[in-house]
């Protein structure tokens, strides 16, 4: 199953919830979340360094002890704010990221990959775990252009150009008559 | 060395 982010999750302020059983993290290891676009792999600490940036952070730092089991939130307007500019972003991305962000435009599911990452000191981590089912779709298809009106007998008949701009699951005509 | 389980059935949404 995937998980989608739509506009309404993202007006909502919606929330990812993992709870994750750790072991073997001692007192100097933690863990972060980090998003990318498919493809770049966000272990690689260069793709997580300020200058060469192409993966960002949506979750809290969680520094667990032995045994304990976390739950990791990553809210759905962080992974859409897309922040390549602060490693360590904290602040929470308000609404506008819905309709003003990278994503805020796309129609057809971009596949976002969330990389768990046991993370020790400033610059080091190894190998963790990816979870590769979030896609976004924060925009409806656009609607048909070349919308015509045709005469027929005792009824109206339309034609219209498809739709490429995205998922279309059907089309609704209305009437607008005008006043009176 | 550290290993993170995650299950995905336990994934939640917070809607």
């Amino acid at each position: 199953s995937i998980y989608w982010i739509s506009q309404a999750d993202c007006q909502a302020d919606d929330k990812f919830i993992f709870p994750v059983v750790l072991s073997g993290f001692s007192s100097d290891v933690s863990v972060e979340v980090w998003a990318g676009e498919s493809g770049v792999d966000c272990s690689n600490v260069d793709n997580r360094t300020t200058a060469t940036q192409k993966c960002w952070k949506v979750s809290a730092t969680y520094n667990p002890s032995q045994g304990f089991t976390p739950e990791i939130v990553v809210p759905a307007r962080t992974i859409l704010a897309r922040d390549l500019t602060n490693a360590a972003a904290s602040a929470t991305p308000g609404a506008d990221v819905c309709t003003n962000s990278t994503y805020s435009d796309s129609r057809n599911g971009v596949p976002i990959v969330l990389s768990f990452l046991p993370i020790q000191g400033v610059s080091s981590s190894i190998a963790g775990i990816a979870f590769t089912k979030v896609r976004i779709d924060l925009g409806g298809p656009d609607a048909p252009a070349k919308l015509e009106l045709g005469v027929g007998e005792n009824r109206l008949s339309l034609s219209w150009g498809q739709v490429t701009t995205g998922d279309i699951t059907g089309y609704q005509f209305f009437c607008d008559p005008p006043p009176g | 060395a550290q290993t993170i389980t995650l299950t995905e059935t336990s994934v939640r949404r917070s809607e």
